[in-house]
């Protein structure tokens, strides 16, 4: 099992719309997918049709507790099994900074989970807070989605300073898997200027596949469905389908 | 004076952005603004020019009792004052927390500057944390920006749910002063769907002025520059023009 935190601080890059898209996709090519929502959000959670005021059991009760495996749940448009965010999960951040172990809470809890599936994402709100950081100390890995624009730029060494300070610390394997380029519109030249930094910095952990704006994207969560089901011909569906090859290509 | 927090707990809706670029426009309009930056990303730190690395004196140094007057500097391209996001913001969330009166640190640091601003604007973290709880409790009204997606939509009652809490404990008079719709595609269905949904729940509360997309808007911050002299004959600058008349009709 290899666990990836999908993590950005700066909001709105792409980090639910990537956890879950390739989640399926690689659902989809016959892998056992977790996607675990840490985000009080929920994003992930109501975008896989689950809703958040019903939940009995979710991310809340497992960071305090129950067991993962009475939590999780199989989402069967995307074929990926789901341990959601539970409405409380907000409250969560100050009531767990309180208690000692705080910060390994989530990586215990999937432990027990270690057979039962092939990858599991970890979608991340956006902040380096206590939610962030149990997933940081819960992974092997960080994939980290990015607009290529000006703020985006500038958040990148926060995050690098956070992961080089919990690997120090907590998480001695803890590394960055790559960046992915996300809501890309190639045509306009901030995009490119970006997209050349990245490339003279990041090297090969820049993934050649960049998700580009399509508008569908943007729609298929209020369906529940992933992008493959909603709009199987879309740039969008094709970016998904060389970003879960690409994956493949890279971790498998 | 009239303080407002500009907030949505949703990532990448367009905050800093309309914070920097409504600022701006009241100031040219001849308004004494402040923007008060409590984000640890400090985007409208970076965005007006200010390096959080050597900044003496910021938002973290404020919210531990140095007065703010301090703190506060002068943007010349923006013509507003700024109370800069310091580098250690970051770890404050947890640290405030742990203090008895955590809630009320930025309303009484903000106090005694009653008399310099006719308005300030708090740029909020993507969160419901603990700044962000201290950005509603220092404010009179909020002012949403938003885009017009499904997961935007969605997290609409976590904001509302927030305000209420604390208008009944904390801040008696909070109020959502309006929702300011951001990053707008009329082109496409879901924009316009979500237009419709808001008018219907919001009614005046909405703001007539959207911010269209316009990736003049993503460029101006990386010159240090507000979009009205950036780029003066651009969508962007003709909506901010619209938005800072309508601001004042309403609020002034
Ligand atoms: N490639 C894309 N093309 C068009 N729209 C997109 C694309 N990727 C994401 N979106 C839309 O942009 C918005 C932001 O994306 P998303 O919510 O996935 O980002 P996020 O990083 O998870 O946000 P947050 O920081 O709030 O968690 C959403 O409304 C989403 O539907
Ligand atoms: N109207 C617009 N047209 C084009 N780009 C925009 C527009 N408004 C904002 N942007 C860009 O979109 C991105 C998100 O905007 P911004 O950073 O202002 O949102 P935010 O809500 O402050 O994000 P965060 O949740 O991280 O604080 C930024 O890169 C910004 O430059
Ligand atoms: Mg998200
Ligand atoms: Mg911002």
């Amino acid at each position: 099992m290899k666990t990836f935190a999908i993590l950005n601080q700066k909001g709105g890059t792409g980090k639910t719309t990537i956890t879950m898209n390739l989640a399926a996709q690689l659902a989809a090519l016959g892998q056992r997918v977790l996607v675990a929502d840490v985000d009080p959000q929920g994003n992930s959670t109501s975008g896989s049709g689950v809703e958040k005021q019903f939940l009995v059991c979710g991310m809340y009760e497992v960071l305090s507790g129950v067991p993962a495996k009475e939590a999780v749940a199989y989402c069967l448009p995307y074929r990926y099994h789901l341990l959601a965010a539970s409405r409380n999960l907000a409250g969560a951040e100050i009531e767990l900074s309180q208690e000692e172990d705080w910060r390994t809470r989530l990586r215990d809890a999937l432990l027990p989970l270690a057979d039962d599936f092939d990858y599991i994402f970890i979608d991340c709100p956006p902040s380096l807070g206590v939610l962030s950081v149990n997933a940081l100390i819960a992974a092997d890995q960080v994939l980290i989605p990015m607009q290529c624009e000006y703020f985006s730029l500038e958040g990148l060494s926060d995050i690098a300073d956070t992961i080089r300070r919990l690997r120090d610390g907590w998480n001695p394997q803890l590394s960055v898997a790559g960046i992915i380029r996300s809501m890309l519109d190639s045509r306009n030249l901030l995009a490119r200027d970006v997209s050349r930094e990245l490339e003279l910095h990041f090297g090969d952990k820049l993934f050649r596949t960049a998700i580009v704006r399509n508008v569908r994207l943007a729609e298929a969560p209020s369906h529940h469905l992933p992008i493959m089901s909603y709009a199987p011909h879309s740039n969008g569906a094709a970016c998904f389908r060389e970003l879960g090859n690409e994956f493949m290509e890279r971790f498998a």
